[in-house]
C-alpha cells in the first residue's frame, strides 16, 4: 500500500473515460477497462460504474509528455502509464502514455493488462517486488488465458478492502488478517488434465469455454485465449452456466442455467430475458439441460438431458415429441455430457475430462481429445 | 577506454540516472560524479537492485542497464512520494 495506506470509503466507485487512443476502437478500449476494473472488484465487494459526464472517482485519460500532473510522460518506452493513489481531485486517476501502441492482444503494449495495473494502484496499491504480481512495476509479455492476479496482488487488495462478497468466490475469500496465511487461489486452469467445462459454444467466431465464474475466449487460429469473469460480460448473469449455443445468422447466444435462459448479442443481454425453458417447448418435468449446440446445416437445435436429447427443428417449427437416446443418433456417445459444439463439419463432445471428435456424416467418433486439445499446453 | 565503450558507459549511467530520479527519488547533487562506494547514486543503484532481485553491486552492470530500458509504470517504486 501507499504511505499512510490511502483507500476509497466506499465500495461503489465509478470511472470516467476522459478521451480515447487513436490505437483502438472506443468499444475495445471501454471493453478493456471494464475487464481491468472487473479483475479487482472480482476479489473485493467494490463494484465499478462507468459515468459518461461530469466528475467520477477514477478520471482515464491517454496523453503524451506533458499532461497538467507532475509527471510527464516520456515518448515511446520507458514509462507507459501511471496512477494515483485514492482521493479527491486527481487521486485514484490513470493516465496512459499515448506514445505507446495501445492493443488488446499480446503485441504493442497491452490496454488491459496495463489498466489492470494501474487500477490497482487507483485502489491503494503501491508496487510489487514480487515479480510474478501484476502489481510488478516493469511490463511483461503475459498469458491473457491466465487470470492476472497473483496471491500478492490479492493480499494487497483484500487487506485494503476485505474478500468479495460472493458466496462462491473462487479464492479462498477468507478475510486476511496475516497476508501469509492465505491460501493459494483456486482458479481454473487450462493445462489442468482434469479440467472440465460447464458449456461450450462458438461466439462471432471464436469458441467460448465456461467455467464456474470465468470463460475462455479461443480464436481456432489464434495460439492464446483470453480469460474473462462470466460478470465482466454479462453482470446479470449467474456463474456455473449448464448449456450454451449461438445462432450465428441470428448474432444471437442463448445461455442456460438451471430452468431460466438469456439470449444474449456480444456483450448484452437481450431484453426480456431470463425466459422460464419450458417456453422453448421442453415438458416440465425437465427442470434443466446439460448442454445443447446449434446445427446451423440441418437448421436444428440439440438438447441433452442425462443421456438423452430433444431436438427442435426449426423448418417445421417442431420439437421431438419424446427424449431419444443420445447415442443412438450418435453412436460412441454415451451417458450424460458437459457441453457441446460444433466447429467446420464435426461435433465436440466434453464428457468430464475426455472430449469427442464426432464427423455427423460418417455417423462416428473420429477422436478421442483431451478437454484442454483447444488450448496451449 | 576506448571512446565507443566509454560513450556507451556514460550513455548507461545517465539512463540510470534518470529512472533513479524519475523511480528512486534520487537527486543528483551540484557535486561531480564519484564513483564512491556510499555516494548518493551507489546507493541509490543498490536500493533499485534490491528492490528487484538484482545482484546489490552499486554498479551500473549489464542486469541493471537491461532493466532501465524496460518499458515500466510511470510511478516511483519507492514509499513517500506524494
Amino acid at each position: 500500500t501507499f504511505a499512510g495506506e490511502p483507500k476509497w470509503a466506499k465500495q461503489v466507485l465509478t470511472y470516467r473515460i476522459l478521451n480515447y487512443t487513436p490505437d483502438l476502437r472506443p468499444v475495445d478500449v471501454n471493453a478493456s477497462i471494464k475487464k481491468a476494473l472487473s479483475v479487482w472488484s472480482s476479489v473485493t465487494p467494490l463494484k465499478f460504474i462507468k459515468k459518461d459526464r461530469g466528475d467520477a472517482d477514477i478520471m482515464i485519460s491517454f496523453a503524451a509528455r506533458a499532461h497538467n500532473d507532475f509527471m510527464p510522460f516520456d515518448g515511446p518506452g520507458g514509462s507507459i502509464a501511471h496512477a494515483y493513489a485514492p482521493g479527491k481531485d486527481f487521486g485514484g486517476d490513470a493516465h496512459f502514455d499515448e506514445d505507446e501502441t495501445w492493443t488488446k492482444s499480446t503485441e504493442g503494449t497491452n490496454l488491459f493488462y496495463v489498466a489492470a495495473h494501474e487500477f490497482g494502484h487507483s485502489l491503494g496499491l503501491f508496487h510489487s517486488k514480487d515479480s510474478n504480481a501484476l502489481m510488478y512495476p516493469v511490463y511483461r509479455k503475459f498469458d491473457p488465458s491466465v487470470f492476472p492476479l497473483h496471491q500478492d496482488d490479492i493480499n494487497g487488495i483484500q487487506y485494503l478492502y476485505g474478500p468479495s462478497n460472493t458466496h462462491n468466490d473462487q479464492r479462498e475469500s477468507t478475510e486476511i488478517k496475516d497476508p501469509t496465511e492465505s491460501k493459494e487461489p483456486t482458479l481454473p486452469n487450462t493445462c489442468d488434465p482434469s479440467l472440465t467445462f460447464d458449456a461450450v459454444t462458438t461466439f462471432r467466431g471464436e469458441i467460448m469455454f465456461f467455467k464456474d465464474k470465468h470463460f475462455w475466449r479461443k480464436h481456432p487460429a489464434v495460439q492464446t485465449a483470453d480469460f474473462n469473469l462470466i460478470s465482466s460480460f454479462w453482470p446479470r448473469l449467474p456463474p456455473g452456466v449448464d448449456a450454451a449455443y449461438e445462432i450465428p445468422e441470428k448474432d444471437k447466444t442463448v445461455i442456460f442455467k438451471g430452468n431460466e435462459f438469456w439470449v444474449v448479442r456480444g456483450d448484452t443481454i437481450l431484453p426480456g430475458y431470463p425466459q422460464k425453458i419450458h417456453t422453448l417447448g421442453f415438458s416440465k418435468d425437465i427442470t434443466k439441460i446439460d448442454a445443447a449446440f446449434y446445427n446451423g446445416n440441418e437448421g436444428k437445435t440439440y438438447y441433452f438431458i442425462a443421456d438423452k436429447f430433444l431436438s427442435y427443428d426449426k423448418r417445421s417449427q417442431s420439437m421431438d415429441r419424446k427424449p431419444i437416446l443420445i447415442s443412438n443418433e450418435f453412436p460412441g456417445i454415451n451417458g450424460k455430457i458437459d457441453a457441446v459444439f460444433q466447429h467446420e463439419n464435426f461435433f465436440y463432445f466434453f464428457c468430464g475430462r475426455k472430449q469427442f471428435e464426432f464427423d455427423p456424416d460418417k455417423k462416428r467418433v473420429t477422436r478421442l481429445l483431451k478437454t484442454n486439445f483447444w488450448f496451449p499446453c | 577506454l576506448p571512446a565507443g565503450t566509454r560513450q556507451k558507459e556514460e550513455g548507461g549511467i545517465q539512463l540510470t540516472q534518470k529512472y533513479l530520479e524519475n523511480y528512486y527519488g534520487f537527486k543528483k547533487d551540484g557535486e561531480s560524479f564519484i564513483w564512491k562506494s556510499n555516494s548518493p547514486m551507489t546507493k541509490k543503484i543498490k536500493e533499485m537492485q534490491e528492490f528487484f532481485g538484482l545482484e546489490v553491486t552499486g554498479k551500473v552492470d549489464s542486469g541493471t542497464l537491461d532493466l532501465v530500458q524496460k518499458r515500466r509504470c510511470g510511478f516511483p517504486d519507492v514509499a513517500g512520494f506524494t
